[in-house]
């Protein structure tokens, strides 16, 4: 039967017309977040004084303090079986995802596939991608940038100082080594994101979190690696992949959530190696036996 | 020591402050793949040595105990997975606690039994085509254009657990 929609025990994930993500919660119809992408458009100037720095590898710096929204092609298949329910979809001729449920974890994987950026319009793009809930989080959101425990970041802050930010994209930019999150003032919930690898992130709204996935810079940005951050592979713009694991739940039972939480990052971070033997006699029973 | 000396160099070099953040030259990040790539392949001989170790049995020089690593994984590509209709996987758990983790397989064939040698039965698998645009993605030569999928279950902290993988019948004529 055709559908746009995957489920898992305590919720369900559909593609709506604009190509969001759509996740609803089964048992409480608040618990909605929506997933999409976007890009920066990247500053281009001559290095000479600060307001002309391009963004490059050392620094993050957008034209506009606004994300573009990005083309949708609408196409999208889902997968079902015993183990997992899968969305395949594809964004355009370089972005596509796949956003997956397995039957006996209590997450969901966004798998995404970003690249090679066009740059025939000689612009450099950097791309993020948004996940916006209606959690009332307020200015405040966390990150666990040194590694260790989780910070609290407020937007357009700094605690030790009265800030005045010219720059409000990347001034409110952290590091993320393995997670963000978001608390919700009111309710008990909490929404967090396990990327597989270091990005950058931020809030930028009440309720949504952001993370950069990919950047493709056709400037340099003067700090001292003397190269545009535009790697190349195969005559063209390299191709990421990578994975993030969302958790949205209500901290009522605060122990179970934070040993979820714990593991998460750990099971990413250090995945099981996977070896392949090959015997030479066909005779597969000699393997099960040996 | 020696084979094991070169990764631990490498993993020194990648130690820098340039190779953690990403703002070497190209050369130079060209020269830390290629770094890590010869000291990962050059060490399977190492981690095969490990666990055949562990198992108590003779790490010989016979192909039918020469393990693989599939450094492609991160593009679903595997040469051994997918080229072969019976297969064996071990799949190590680095972590100080029993976990269950997914394992996904790039493959061709269209149905397989997997097999969990050491609770001796066989386990639920499920075949998922790979996304059309991972099999465009530049470079890649893979055949695989789909995943097997399976659960390994209980596998032990710091330890591991063997399948045996097989294609049905009806597909084997995939790999003539």
């Amino acid at each position: 039967e055709p559908t746009n929609s995957i489920e898992g025990d305590l919720y369900t994930i559909t593609v709506d017309e604009s190509g969001q993500i759509v996740f609803q919660n089964k048992h409480d119809k608040e618990v909605v977040f929506v997933q999409s992408f976007h890009y920066y458009e990247s500053a281009e100037g001559n290095n000479k004084v600060f307001e002309n720095r391009s963004s490059g590898a050392y620094i993050f710096r957008p034209r506009t303090s606004s994300t573009f929204n990005l083309p949708y092609e609408g196409k999208y298949s889902v997968i079902k079986g015993p183990h997992v329910e899968e969305i395949h979809q594809t964004f355009n001729q370089w972005i596509s995802q796949v956003v997956r449920v397995y039957k006996e974890d209590n997450r969901m994987e966004f798998e995404w596939l970003i690249g090679p950026i066009p740059v025939d319009d000689k612009i450099g793009k950097e791309i993020v991608t948004k996940y916006s809930s209606y959690l009332i989080s307020g200015d405040e959101f966390y990150t666990d940038s040194n590694g260790r425990e989780m910070l609290k970041r407020k937007r357009n802050y700094r605690p030790t100082w009265n800030l005045k930010l010219h720059e409000p994209i990347s001034g409110n930019y952290y590091p993320v080594t393995t997670k963000i999150s978001l608390k919700d003032k009111i309710k008990p919930m909490k929404f967090s994101i396990f990327t597989d690898r270091s990005q950058g992130g931020t809030s930028m709204k009440n309720g949504e979190l952001e993370l950069m996935l990919h950047r493709r810079l056709l400037k340099d940005d003067a700090f001292g690696v003397e190269e545009a951050l535009n790697e190349m592979a195969y005559n063209t713009g390299l191709v990421v992949r990578g994975t993030h694991c969302i958790y949205l739940s209500n901290t009522n039972n605060l122990d179970s959530f934070s040993i979820k939480e714990k593991e998460i990052p750990l099971n990413l971070a250090l995945r099981p190696s996977i070896f392949i033997t090959i015997p030479s006699k066909t005779n597969i029973d000699h393997w099960r036996n040996a | 020591e020696e084979e094991l000396e070169h990764f631990r160099e490498a993993m020194g070099v990648m130690q820098h402050h340039d190779a953690v953040t990403g703002t070497e030259k190209q050369l130079v990040a060209s020269d830390y793949s290629r770094l890590l790539y010869e000291n990962i392949f050059n060490n399977e001989k190492m981690a095969a040595k490990s666990l055949y170790h562990w198992a108590n049995k003779i790490n010989n020089s016979n192909d039918d105990f020469q393990m693989h690593s599939c450094l492609e994984l991160n593009i679903s590509a595997c040469a051994y997975t997918e080229d072969n209709a019976n297969f064996v996987v071990t799949v190590y758990n680095p972590l100080s606690r029993p976990i269950s983790s997914y394992i996904r397989l790039p493959v061709r064939g269209n149905s397989y039994n997997v097999w969990d040698t050491k609770e001796n039965l066989e386990i639920i698998s499920q075949i998922i085509p790979i996304h059309d645009r991972v099999q465009q993605i530049p470079g890649r030569k893979s055949k695989a254009t789909k995943e097997l999928l399976f659960r390994a279950i209980d596998l032990p902290a710091l330890g591991y657990k063997r399948y045996t993988i097989s294609a049905k019948p009806d597909t084997e004529e995939t790999f003539i």
